[in-house]
């Protein structure tokens, strides 16, 4: 219930026009790669934690606030096939409404795969709380 | 075959009356 934080590498983030998929995840995942790749810049090294209450993230060498999404924001999460060490989730944007996809590099896929089911059990957890509240 | 790992959320898109 009080969550778990990961320390991850924040790789970019793409625009995606749905919501779940799994071709979908795969594409965006790519594009970030990608352009990641091309920057050269280092990923970002974050705190990743998870609760029933969302996902924040922490940039881990100033501390600062990064995202703070609520997780009736975030609609789907994996682990790329492709690039099995990177976890993702598409999340509404609180402002525009726009659904980005978030891809961060793990160090190992055990890790990464770890998240995805922390994330999923964060799901769960909320739905049932979500339940009660009805 | 399918053998990533994807999750999707229940909860997402819903109301909370708090």
């Amino acid at each position: 219930l009080e969550g778990m934080t990961f320390n991850l590498s924040h790789i970019g983030m793409t625009l995606v026009d749905q919501p779940k998929g799994e071709e979908l995840s795969a594409a965006a995942v790519k594009r970030i790669v990608a352009t990641a790749k091309a920057s050269r810049k280092k990923p970002q090294k974050v705190a990743f934690k998870v609760s029933p209450q969302g996902i924040v993230t922490l940039d881990r060498s100033t501390n600062k606030l990064l995202e703070n999404v609520s997780i009736y924001r975030i609609s789907y999460c994996t682990v790329d096939k492709l690039h099995d060490k990177v976890f993702a989730y598409i999340a509404q944007n609180t402002f525009n409404g726009t659904l980005e996809c978030h891809a961060y590099l793990c160090s190992k896929r055990k890790v990464a795969q770890a998240v995805a089911l922390t994330v999923a059990q964060a799901f769960t957890v909320a739905f049932e709380l979500w339940q009660v509240a009805k | 075959n399918s053998n990533t790992i994807h999750f999707h959320n229940p909860v997402y898109q819903k109301t909370t009356e708090d």
